[in-house]
């Protein structure tokens, strides 16, 4: 991709992550991951699909079904064995090439 | 090799919140078009199996939360994490026109082996919008839901909401989207309700100004929308009970597909692309059955007014960008989708383009709308995409094309002096384009044994 898409990819690298969503020994819960977005690192705010923890909701996946219900749920809408993990890349910059130095001599994937 | 992705680190939810305008947009779209069951999922390439539910709760709880985000946050944040990190900025969705670029960046898979598929980047375009709810062609993958869209500012545009679907088991090759303005709005507003006023601030502060004022931002975005742009020629064409897209060469000239117009002195209603009045219209030339150029010229009773006539291409280059036109997959719900890609094959016979490929992506009801440059030469008209007859696979990333070079000097000379015959001409094109249009191999020399 030309120098056009620089800022986008850039952008993209930065703010991109996976989150994955488990629950307490349930095997058939998953896991579940999908991608995400990093909204501001200062505070720590990510946005990701809901489906994600959809599974662990106490009123089931029907609580988002398209109805009269609310456009939100708080925290206590979901069960309270539900542990979410972001994963997340270093991104661009002098920092993260100092780290692609190190990832060289290690293989990619265990 | 890349940058080792980071250990995960732990998040708790702050809420799930639903973006109410998506719902509604996908319910008009989507909701009401039982009989062409839309499917929408994460899954494999394959639609899913089960025809009898449309889309919804049975494809997974990815599916049925369409339209659902959720805001996280990281429990072991650290300063060094802040230090230099550029703060994302998010772009109104409805402030970019169709057509314009965007790069997706989302991890194919989800949490499998990051290391590997972490941050994968697809371009397409903006194809198509109904409010906060997109439609991209950028090539999405299941595990993207959720991935970040931008523009190529490095602006956030969107989310991706899902990432595959299919109309009558056919792959419709688009991704659907939620707005990021849209969905910052609903999260902010829900945030204060739960009492989380810091946060609310946040995502709010994340908003450019013009966003933050809902009350300007649709009716800006359509004069946006509506200016000036090549797919604004591309019309609707309602023949009976059968359309499809065409597109406007003159005030009064339509040119689409045979076998969207099909009969001479049939009455047409052609619904142009902007928020003009549709207009009635007569067709005065089909090609016939025999012909392998499916063409029909339509003559409008009054003048199109608003639209920008397209230059016509004098050249054919293979591997140009282009783009394709049509009110395929949507109708008239939501104007016509736009496609990227670029000319794949440029067919010649005696030295003149006959047939043109493409890679964008060309669904039912696209036929007859135009294929631009990217500079909005028109270049020809749609007539099909490509279905394997033994599987009944379609293919909309392989389609075929009738160049501009073949019907400009017959509809130069309709325009001129309203004389047919030159366009009877597209009856009788020689057996060498009729066996490239059979998909047969153009005759050269003959074989010469091996032995």
């Amino acid at each position: 991709m030309g120098r056009r898409w620089g800022p986008a990819m850039a952008a993209g690298e930065r703010a991109g992550c996976v989150v994955s969503a488990r629950g307490a020994g349930a095997e058939a819960e998953g896991p579940w991951s999908c991608s995400g977005v990093l909204l501001n690192r200062r505070a720590g705010l990510v946005l990701c699909h809901g489906g994600i923890v959809a599974p662990f909701l106490r009123a089931g996946p029907g609580a988002l079904q398209p109805g009269t219900g609310p456009s939100f749920l708080g925290p206590d809408s979901c069960r309270d064995d539900l542990r979410l993990y972001v994963q997340w890349g270093p991104g661009r910059g002098p920092r993260a090439r100092a780290e692609l130095r190190g990832a060289l001599c290690t293989p990619p994937c265990s | 090799a890349q940058p080792a992705p980071r250990s995960p680190a732990c998040a708790r939810l702050l809420l799930l919140a639903c973006c109410p305008a998506f719902r509604a947009s996908f319910a008009r779209l989507f909701g009401g078009d039982v009989p062409e069951q839309w499917r929408f999922a994460g899954g494999g390439p394959e639609p899913p199996e089960d025809e009898a539910s449309t889309s919804g709760a049975d494809e997974g709880p990815l599916l049925a939360a369409l339209g659902w985000f959720a805001l996280l946050r990281l429990e072991d944040c650290t300063v060094k994490e802040v230090m230099g990190s550029p703060r994302l900025s998010v772009v109104p969705a409805a402030s970019l026109p169709k057509g314009a670029p965007l790069l997706t960046c989302g991890s194919p898979f989800g949490a499998f082996c990051p290391d590997i598929f972490l941050n994968s980047l697809s371009r397409g375009v903006l194809s198509n919008a109904a409010g906060p709810l997109l439609l991209t062609d950028a090539r999405c993958l299941p595990g993207t839901e959720g991935a970040g869209v931008f523009s190529t500012h490095g602006a956030l545009v969107a989310l991706v909401a899902a990432p595959l679907c299919w109309r009558a088991r056919e792959w419709v090759g688009l991704s659907l989207l939620c707005a990021a303005d849209a969905l910052l709005r609903s999260a902010a507003l829900a945030l204060r309700r739960l009492g989380l006023q810091a946060e609310a601030k946040e995502l709010a502060a994340l908003l450019p100004r013009q966003a933050r004022d809902t009350s300007a931002g649709p009716q800006r975005a359509q004069v946006l929308q509506e200016h000036g742009a090549a797919w604004l020629a591309a019309v609707l064409v309602e023949c009976g009970s059968v359309w499809g897209s065409g597109v406007a060469l003159a005030p009064r000239l339509v040119l689409t597909c045979r076998h969207v117009a099909p009969r001479e002195n049939k009455r047409v209603l052609v619904r142009p692309a902007t928020k003009s009045p549709p207009v009635w219209g007569e067709v005065v030339f089909a090609t016939q059955d025999t012909s392998p150029y499916d063409v029909a010229v339509v003559k409008l009773e009054e003048s199109l007014k608003g639209i920008p006539f397209p230059v016509l291409a004098s050249y054919f280059h293979e591997g140009e960008d282009v783009c394709v036109v049509g009110f395929g997959a949507f109708g008239q719900a939501c104007g016509p989708s736009v496609t990227s890609g670029i000319l794949s094959a440029v067919v010649e016979v005696n030295e003149a383009p006959v047939m043109l490929q493409t890679t964008c992506a060309v669904h039912g009801g696209s036929s007859g709308g135009p294929l631009f440059t990217s500079s909005g030469e028109l270049l020809g008209i749609i007539t099909s995409n490509t279905r394997d007859n033994s599987t009944g696979a379609t293919y909309p990333h392989l389609n075929f094309s009738i160049p501009m070079a073949v019907l400009q000097p017959a509809l130069s000379q309709y325009r001129c002096t309203g004389e047919l015959l030159p366009l009877r001409e597209l009856d009788r094109p020689s057996e060498q384009v009729r066996v490239v249009w059979r998909l047969q191999r153009v005759p050269a020399q003959p074989h010469q044994s091996k032995l």
